[in-house]
């Protein structure tokens, strides 16, 4: 049940 | 030169072990500051965030950045080698293809030498800024543990819901569903088993019970865990250690 979020949507990538 | 000694290498090998499961590959970054480590694991959920603060060493020298990128399975296996109450003591030249790791039992005169290849690793790097937080528990590790534990057995998700004076998680599956609550409460005498609970706002959030079973790993490090929530950023999970912590930042599920 519901969607899982990747960090990527959250933290800018170096 | 990297030389950083710990007083028992049981703290090393508690800290690699509370996340060895859930990345592979890391590259500890090593300065006058201490060392420090961040890496994703494969899914991209979670991230896991080292800082060893110079305090938590006996002995520690680091005249420039060093990296040692490690295979985590491969240091585990030496640092099985040592016994816990052994002095562990980390070397390795500027540019290092391979570190030293020393166990010394200083009852016995007993010296251990092991040398590891190191990698080159290419990773990204995550910057997390400083993220606004709308509730904040503290509790003891061990009951969050047992609460993850039990909770995944009945669904592959955990809610956590949090008000001012509750904390509830929960968890629905095929079998059925299960929920424990638990309030802020203080004990003087054993402040360790408190739990604390500052809200700026309720919040309601959902997280896969897979990821949530490799964080409770670190609570071997510590008797207590700092969990950090809001609805807009990652959930941030908190072992503190003599000086410095383990964080596991977690990315929410969201209905679709």
């Amino acid at each position: 049940v519901g969607v899982q979020k990747r960090l990527d949507s959250f933290f800018k990538v170096q | 030169m990297l030389e950083a000694k710990f007083t028992e290498a049981g703290l090393f090998k508690r800290i690699i072990d509370s996340f060895r499961d859930c990345v592979q590959l890391i590259n500890f970054n090593c300065s006058e500051k201490g060392i420090a480590a961040q890496a994703v694991d494969d899914s991209r959920v979670l991230l896991v965030s080292l800082s060893i603060n110079v305090e938590a060493f006996e002995e520690f020298r680091a005249d420039r950045n060093i990296v040692l990128g490690c295979d985590l399975t491969n240091l585990s296996k030496i640092l099985r080698c040592g016994n816990n109450s052994d002095n562990l003591t980390l070397i390795a030249e500027d540019s290092p293809d391979s570190i030293l790791i020393l166990f010394e039992d200083t009852k016995r005169d007993r010296v251990s030498e092991y040398s590891l290849k190191l990698m080159e690793i290419e990773t990204d790097f995550l910057e997390i800024s400083d993220m606004k937080y709308e509730s904040y528990i503290t509790m003891p590790s061990a009951d969050f543990a047992k609460t993850v534990r039990d909770l995944s057995q009945l669904s592959d998700s955990i809610n956590i819901l949090v008000t001012k004076d509750t904390i509830k998680f929960a968890a629905e599956g095929d079998i059925g569903s299960g929920s424990i609550v638990v309030k802020p409460f203080t004990d003087l005498d054993h402040p360790e088993n408190s739990i604390k609970v500052t809200i700026e706002k309720p919040v309601d959030l959902r997280f896969g019970a897979k990821y949530l079973n490799d964080i409770i790993k670190g609570a071997s490090l510590s008797d207590t865990i700092t969990i950090k929530l809001s609805e807009e950023a990652p959930a941030l999970f908190q072992f503190d250690i003599s000086s410095g912590n383990l964080q596991f930042y977690l990315a929410p599920k969201f209905d679709e």
